[in-house]
């Protein structure tokens, strides 16, 4: 049997948010150490990456590994029932064909009860190798979120640039071009306001400005992001999730036909 | 002109 609980219950529906534009589908893994789900979007582009610790759910039990395929529309209907200040406790069966979701009041007053039909996703997993990125910068999500909307006005592509003076976001399109500068943060009052640039060596990639506005669905469920850049490699835009996890997002870069 | 890469030309399958 499975059982999870989580008295933040919004978070979850902040993670469905975070995801459900980018994939209709997608397998929710669940094991003893937690729950984890892997997928890539429809047209192959990008890669998501959600890891939620059982130690960061309220009460957790797992007896047997399962798989719960869902389609993420459904998930997001059912999700809309739940108060933001209510508890969700995720309940399935081992070898499940459906999954429940109880939704309770903080005062324990109502408990409402949605069971989910479940699918089979034949979903391949990608492995994703260990890298040291050549730049990894951490920045305000707002920020980066603000900056993803202007800049995708002007074209579908954006030009990031990271060296050590700081991150450059530039896009061009017919009605002319945009960029945005950011410098490191020299001194600050709240790290998680500032722009921090680990720097090996300087990184200038493209990528498709749309995957990125989608990555920023993410922002409600961190005040930082995280980007890792190097030379020809997918970008990894990281949101943590308080005590519990995070959400990643691989994007794969565009390069020169 | 640049064109788009797939993820899983970096990632491969498990």
């Amino acid at each position: 049997m499975f059982e999870a609980r989580l008295v933040q219950g919004a978070l979850l529906k902040k993670i469905l948010e975070a995801i459900k534009d980018l994939l209709t589908e997608a397998s929710w893994d669940c094991a003893q150490g937690g729950i984890q789900l892997q997928a890539m979007d429809n047209s192959h582009v990008s890669l998501v990456s959600l890891t939620l610790r059982s130690d960061g759910f309220d009460k957790y039990r797992c007896d047997r590994n399962l798989t719960m395929g869902m389609n993420l529309a459904s998930m997001t209907k059912i999700m809309k029932c739940c108060g933001n200040d209510e508890i969700i406790t995720m309940k399935a069966q081992d070898e499940p064909d459906t999954v429940t979701f109880m939704f309770e009041s903080k005062n324990g007053d109502k408990i409402s009860e949605y069971e989910m039909k479940l699918m089979n996703l034949d979903q391949d997993h990608l492995g994703i190798p260990e890298t040291d990125y050549a730049c990894v910068i951490k920045m305000p999500s707002g920020e980066f979120a603000r900056i993803c909307r202007d800049l995708s006005q002007f074209g579908e592509s954006m030009v990031i640039a990271c060296s050590k003076n700081g991150i450059k976001f530039s896009t061009s399109g017919d009605i002319g071009t945009g960029n945005v500068k950011l410098a490191q943060t020299s001194s600050v009052d709240k790290e998680e306001e500032a722009v921090i640039i680990e720097m090996q060596e300087p990184v200038t990639l493209t990528f498709a400005c749309k995957y990125l506005n989608n990555f920023a669905k993410a922002t409600p469920l961190s005040p930082v992001v995280s980007l890792s850049l190097s030379p020809d490699v997918p970008l990894v835009v990281e949101y943590k999730i308080e005590d519990i996890g995070y959400v990643r997002y691989y994007l794969a870069p565009k390069i020169e036909d | 002109s640049k064109g788009q890469t797939r993820i899983s030309s970096f990632f491969g399958r498990n």
